[in-house]
């Protein structure tokens, strides 16, 4: 996380630090679900046969602390069909679902958050947080780091993409948010974790977007994962819940 | 005189019948049917010279020494003595019939043809009895002593209880050692009751009834067994057990008191010396249905089911638990409960308890818990508690627009299963609650 500030215990309860290909980051559905970014398990320019361990840590802040408590061993992996881990500049489909082996008992420091249920998340200038254990400005960060970012809009982030000259796919199943003013922006090992707003009309939390992608970190936009149009995908992964 | 076989039946014709018979003829013919039979003849052709006692020609038929008939003439008319349809019966298994013709057969210088007879005859079975009731008749067969018993071609004889047929089959003996009574009510008495009974008497008279049923012996009068003024019973006694306990020895007039003997078995020895002329004893036996004690519960949540005003043998009661009980037997837990009435008495199982259903500790809730909103720890009959979630982590799953409060309570239910009025047994869940940070981050500085 670039430009942000230390999160303290319980303010992003969600939170899951993974270590897979690296550092990466996730949310805690359910209590026993964990809503992470395909391309932490299958990350682009890697060969899709090889097999990293997967461990998920929960229920911390500081990096040193949350890796003391227990590892959480992984029932099974979804990732969403349309994600094309060989198409190094298409993040369409950057969702995944790990199903963890136990159900975790939630409390203060270890709580879900919930699913998007209709488009005004994505208003734009929207403001929502994003958590991750990812790198700072070049240095790796020890503890949980949060910024405040809005919505912003999608034409805006076209442009920009345009400006700089890039091809990568930005497609409707993502939004963009941040602003090339800002300097606060996600960054390496932040992706998994989300982007969180909080709903004020029913006074709870919703993941809206999965860190996934931008373009160098900081002074741009950072592309997110439209949670909202992968509801019905991760319910049907969790049937039976 | 030619024998027939011994056959059950046949006929006898004149010779060369239905031709007319051959004159200067005497001929019998005796028939003889299997002993127990007697023969019944009747002629069904009949056609010989008439005359007057037929002196010419004539059948003579005869039985058991004497002549039943002489017979001449033809059926229908009205000269010499034809036989009609009438039937002879002999006494014994023998019938003799004799044929005479004279020299000619000539009427008013005519010779006449007559055909002769035709004579059916069958063997019809003496009922010996019979003849020995009418003891007028000189007795062909053996008296009876006692009882005589007829069948097709014989008899036997019986004897009064108390008596046994001898080798000869038709005297009796006093024989009383083994009278067997098996019927619930009946008369026992000594033998020839109430003519004096024989001497030299060894009996054993034996009731016995089903288990379960008790014997009540009543003795009519006259009572009268030979007996002493100082002496008791030395000449004859009867005697009398219960099970194998003897509960008497009885002599002399006065009829013993009645008895309830408690028993389904009783003895009557009677032993008689060689002389005396008392008249005896009989009784009247019934038989009472054992009964057992009025069953009683021995806490108050037992409940007997159509208690009955008195339970006798064979009788049964059924014991529930109110709602929320359940039997018990010792430490058994029991699904139902019967006891029957035995023969002696008693009843085949002691009563039960009922004791309170108990539907165990709840089961604990995932991320939840329960408090009990009845006493602590007591997980009985009607007891409730209240499950809850570990809020604000989680959240009691509802549906059908109940509350939580509602979801969640539980009460011990008479099948001993803890159980929520909506949902049954099923217990709550707690879901996790999602998007509430018990420390949302919060920036104050503007």
């Amino acid at each position: 996380i670039i430009g942000g500030q230390k999160a303290k215990l319980g303010n992003f309860p969600w939170q899951a630090f993974t270590n897979i290909y690296g550092r990466g980051g996730g949310a805690l559905l359910g209590d026993r679900w964990i809503l992470t970014a395909a391309h932490t398990l299958y990350p682009k320019d890697h060969d899709a046969q090889s097999n990293a361990t997967v461990d998920v840590f929960l229920g911390h802040v500081s990096v040193e602390e949350i890796t003391k408590l227990a590892n959480h061993p992984v029932r099974r992996v979804s990732i969403h069909p349309d994600y094309r881990q060989d198409e190094s500049h298409n993040f369409e489909g950057d969702i995944a679902l790990l199903e963890l082996e136990n159900s975790v008992t939630l409390g203060p420091n270890l709580l879900p958050i919930c699913l998007p249920d209709n488009e005004t998340f994505y208003d734009r200038g929207l403001m929502g947080y994003v958590s991750g254990f990812g790198i700072m400005e070049e240095r790796l960060s020890y503890d949980l780091k949060f910024i405040r970012l809005p919505v912003a809009k999608r034409e805006a982030c076209e442009s920009w993409l345009r400006k700089n000259k890039r091809k990568d796919v930005f497609s409707q199943n993502m939004f963009c948010a941040g602003d090339p003013s800002l300097k606060q922006d996600a960054c390496q090992g932040d992706s998994g974790g989300v982007f969180a707003v909080k709903d004020e009309n029913s006074d709870r939390w919703v993941a809206t977007g999965i860190v996934s992608w931008g373009i160098g970190c900081s002074r741009g936009y950072g592309f997110y994962t439209k949670l909202l149009n992968y509801v019905d995908w991760i319910k049907k992964e969790m049937e039976g819940e | 005189s030619i024998p027939l076989s011994q056959k059950l039946f046949g006929e006898v014709t004149s010779p060369l019948y239905p031709k007319p018979y051959p004159n200067n003829l005497d001929k019998t013919t005796v028939i003889t049917v299997p002993t127990g039979f007697r023969v019944k003849l009747v002629f069904w052709q009949f056609d010989l010279e008439p005359s007057e006692g037929c002196l010419y020609d004539y059948v003579k038929i005869s039985a058991d020494k004497k002549t039943l008939g002489r017979f001449c003439g033809q059926l229908g008319s009205p000269l010499g003595n034809p036989p009609e349809a009438r039937e002879f019966v002999s006494q014994g298994n023998k019938m003799q019939l004799t044929f005479h013709t004279d020299f000619s057969n000539e009427e008013n210088g005519t010779i006449m043809f007559h055909k002769g007879f035709l004579a059916y005859y069958q063997a019809v079975d003496l009922d010996e009895c019979a003849s020995q009731l009418n003891s007028l008749e000189e007795n062909l067969q053996p008296q009876c002593q006692h009882l005589c018993h007829n069948y097709v071609g014989s008899y036997f004889c019986t004897c009064r209880p108390g008596y046994e047929l001898q080798k000869d089959g038709h005297s009796c003996q006093a024989e009383c050692s083994n009278e067997l009574f098996t019927e619930p009510s009946g008369y026992v008495s000594s033998l020839e009751y109430p003519q004096p009974y024989p001497p030299d008497l060894r009996c054993n008279y034996s009731i016995r009834v089903e288990r379960g049923l008790t014997l009540h012996l009543k003795f009519l009068e006259p009572f009268e067994i030979d007996d002493h003024q100082q002496v008791h019973c030395p000449y004859d006694q009867l005697q009398i057990y219960a099970n194998g306990r003897n509960i008497g020895e009885f002599c002399g007039k006065k009829r013993p008191t009645d008895f309830d003997t408690s028993s389904n078995a009783v003895d009557l020895l009677f032993f008689t010396d060689e002389s005396g002329d008392s008249r005896g004893w009989k009784l009247h036996y019934v038989t009472e249905v054992i009964k057992c004690p009025q069953p009683k519960t021995l806490d108050k949540f037992t409940i007997i089911q159509d208690v009955q005003p008195q339970y006798q043998f064979r009788d049964y009661f059924i014991a529930t638990c109110q709602q929320g009980y359940q039997l018990v037997e010792g430490n058994q837990v029991l699904l139902s409960f019967t006891a029957v009435c035995q023969d002696d008495g008693t009843w085949h199982r002691a009563m039960p308890r009922c004791r309170i259903k108990d539907c165990g500790p709840p089961r604990s809730l995932t991320n939840g818990a329960f408090n009990y909103t009845t006493t602590k720890g007591v997980n009985t009959y009607q007891a409730r508690i209240q499950y809850y979630c570990q809020e604000p982590y989680y959240k009691m799953h509802t549906r059908g627009g109940i509350s939580e409060i509602q979801r969640g309570a539980y009460t011990c239910t008479a099948q001993g299963i803890w159980k929520n009025e909506w949902e049954g047994e099923k217990i709550p869940r707690c879901l996790p609650v999602c998007g509430k940070p018990v420390n949302p981050v919060e920036q104050k500085q503007r």
